[in-house]
């Protein structure tokens, strides 16, 4: 019950001038940056958003000063496992979940701001073998994690002080949960990507695996970045990690794939390539966020994508100090993160 | 896209998949 209907759009080919360089953060102490992200950051009465960089032992938070200058707030240290990314939750302030491991994460983290007493701490949420973890609105956080039986898939809450509240356990499918991604202005509803294609439905508030839909042989591998609910039909963004230039477009980089969710049914909508001169399979680091997707190919450059469109409308090509390795959407804004391995971090206005 | 080769759609598909799936 797959059917595929994708027509092509000419790309006019990516402005670089949608890109716009605001500021650029330097961390001088990073040895080999992993992750970048935004958090809201509340301490003297004022919320802004802050800059959390991640390096493999240890995480920074950076607040805005004038004139496009970034200062380190605070550096938690993390020595003993290497941090693998920053999971941030969407709307909470001065909390911000980390995950650590080796080549598979192995312990979800939570540092934590406390304005009370002007502390900063850190505690473990989760460990275990874990596949897929996601920060939730209303500071809740899911993961996907699997003993040699079974697999358990968590939904955790936290207070605003960053204490642990009871979780609720939802049904798991058979196959490993790779991603996950919220079904926006649906607060229960959440759906996953597994191993093997398909997405699954559940129902947060009660546990349910409400249904599984097969996403199609011909996209391997598919990713869940966004969904939402419209007329009656489930939207969901994927993203295929080992995206491929193709003339016929039939490896897209993004797709948005409408699926009934009562007949399980689903229908290719609109797919987004890659810019032409990217040849070769390439492997795509990106994120989405509303209409607009990110990703650093292989050749070092990220391309900036409008999915409702299909078409890639900018691109920033490898910086002279080198590759990009990292692209993140700020929370909130309209600002894109780029960052290199060396700790750099510049904010482009998209 | 064509909404007919989806089948019957129905706007309550959250409410009634909970109503229908095993608790």
């Amino acid at each position: 019950h797959v059917a595929e209907q994708l027509t092509p759009v000419p790309l006019d080919g990516p402005k670089e001038e949608s890109l716009q360089l605001l500021s650029k953060l330097k961390d001088s102490s990073s040895s080999c940056a992993v992750d970048v992200s935004t958090m809201w950051w509340e301490a003297t009465g004022s919320r802004e958003l802050c800059v959390v960089t991640a390096c493999e032992s240890s995480v920074s938070i950076w607040k805005p000063l004038a004139s496009d200058c970034w200062a380190k707030i605070y550096t938690w240290e993390l020595a003993e496992i290497p941090v693998i990314q920053i999971v941030p939750l969407p709307d909470a302030c001065n909390l911000v979940c980390i995950a650590l491991g080796d080549l598979e994460i192995g312990e979800i983290r939570l540092l934590h701001y406390s304005s009370e007493n002007d502390s900063f701490k850190q505690s473990l949420v989760k460990n275990g073998n874990i596949k897929a973890v996601l920060g939730l609105k209303d500071r809740r956080l899911v993961s996907s994690s699997r003993t040699t039986q079974e697999q358990q898939v968590e939904v955790l809450s936290f207070s605003e002080t960053g204490r642990s509240k009871d979780g609720q356990t939802l049904m798991a499918p058979e196959e490993t949960v790779l991603a996950f991604a919220e079904v926006e202005w649906m607060r229960d509803a959440l759906v996953g990507t597994t191993v093997v294609n398909s997405i699954v439905v559940w129902n947060v508030k009660t546990g349910q695996l409400l249904k599984k839909m097969h996403i199609g042989y011909s996209y391997p591998a598919s990713i869940c970045h966004r969904a939402y609910s419209d007329s009656g039909l489930l939207f969901v963004v994927l993203s295929h990690p080992h995206a491929k230039e193709s003339e016929s477009c039939g490896n897209p980089a993004f797709r948005v794939v409408a699926f009934n969710p009562k007949t399980a049914r689903s229908m290719g909508v609109m797919f987004s390539s890659l810019p032409p001169g990217h040849p070769g399979r390439q492997y795509l680091e990106g994120d989405v966020k509303d209409a607009s997707a990110a990703a650093v190919l292989t050749s070092g450059a990220i391309a900036v994508w409008d999915l409702l469109l299909g078409q890639c409308t900018a691109l920033l090509p490898p910086a002279p100090e080198g590759d990009w390795a990292l692209t993140r959407w700020a929370t909130g804004s309209t600002c894109l993160l780029a960052g290199q391995r060396d700790g750099t971090v510049c904010l482009y206005r998209y | 896209c064509n909404g007919s080769d989806l089948g019957p759609i129905s706007l309550n598909w959250f409410e009634e998949l909970s109503a229908e799936a095993p608790p």
